[in-house]
């Protein structure tokens, strides 16, 4: 699954997710990606998510959704992803990651999963890292 | 307001010789998405170009390079969705196609519906003029070998994908 979440200089902001599913999948099986509030979700008024990971799970849980309604009750975009990734993998043993975004421009990139490669740019930085808790940045 | 924008090239198990390619593909990606933005290009024209390259870069699973169903063949998931409107287009185990995400946009733009799945979003596709690819275009030699080596009877595929917990 590739994903990307971006706020552009009026403020929108937007997501995107793509992905060709799971591992030897049944034949038909949809997972996460295409059901809104699950593989994504944006709303300038809150902030926008892109996620990745086990889709049943993340289904279960509407991760994306509910990443937001964290930010909603005042949780920052790190605080907020963590929050409900970590509930995630306590209520339904799944991992994942996610990018999040709010309308100020605050970012995180947060997974429950060993790896997960990412990048962000802001203000002429490049920040990117793969493994848990890696996070390096060069001008672009 | 700063403009940025965050990519991910999915969570779970990034064998070690295909960390370099992984990193430098979202890397990619994002400056391609930035140098919208600092256009004065709209947030969604930015997601869909990021997520764009990575849908045809085969290290990632999307596009060419997606994973493999039980059949050996590939179906692919795209959702896109704007802040400002609350407008949201997807596609669902859609075959053939280069880049399910600009699709998405386009049921997004072009219907009145959420998502199409299947058969239906093939059907959009063409008449919306955009090209059908053949399945051997999307699938790499390494999706074929995790789909063999996942067709073992005691093979957990979630597993082999998503790795150990973090």
């Amino acid at each position: 699954t590739v994903g990307a979440v971006a706020v552009d200089s009026e403020g929108n902001v937007a997501c995107a997710t793509s992905t060709g599913g799971m591992l030897n999948k049944m034949e038909g099986r949809v997972g996460d990606t295409p059901c809104i509030g699950c593989g994504g979700y944006a709303d300038n008024q809150v902030g926008a998510v892109s996620t990745t990971g086990h889709g049943e799970a993340i289904m279960k849980v509407v991760l994306a959704r509910l990443i937001l309604f964290h930010m909603e009750q005042g949780q920052s975009v790190e605080a907020a992803s963590d929050l409900a990734l970590a509930y995630m993998k306590s209520r339904v043993g799944g991992l994942g990651g996610v990018v999040t975004v709010d309308p100020q421009g605050q970012w995180a990139a947060r997974f429950s999963s060993l790896q997960m490669a990412w990048a962000a740019a802001q203000k002429d930085t490049l920040h990117y890292g793969l493994y848990t808790g890696e996070h390096f940045t060069q001008s672009i | 307001m700063f403009p940025v924008v965050v990519v991910h090239g999915g969570a779970g198990h990034i064998p070690k010789e295909r960390s370099e390619n992984s990193t430098s593909g979202v890397r990619s990606a994002t400056r391609a998405g930035y140098t919208i933005l600092q256009r004065g290009g709209s947030s969604m024209d930015a997601v869909v170009e990021a997520v764009t390259q990575l849908e045809n870069n085969p290290s990632f699973n999307a596009g060419c390079g997606s994973v493999l169903n039980i059949k050996g063949e590939v179906e692919m998931d795209a959702i896109v969705m704007d802040g400002k409107t609350l407008g949201s287009g997807a596609v669902s185990a859609v075959r053939n196609i280069a880049n399910p995400i600009q699709l998405a946009r386009l049921v997004m733009d072009k219907t009145g519906h959420a998502c199409l799945t299947a058969e239906g979003a093939n059907q959009f596709a063409r008449s919306m003029g955009v090209p059908e690819v053949p399945l051997e275009s999307l699938i790499t030699d390494y999706s074929r070998m995790r789909w063999k080596k996942n067709l073992a009877p005691d093979a957990n595929p979630v597993e082999c994908q998503m790795g150990k917990m973090g």
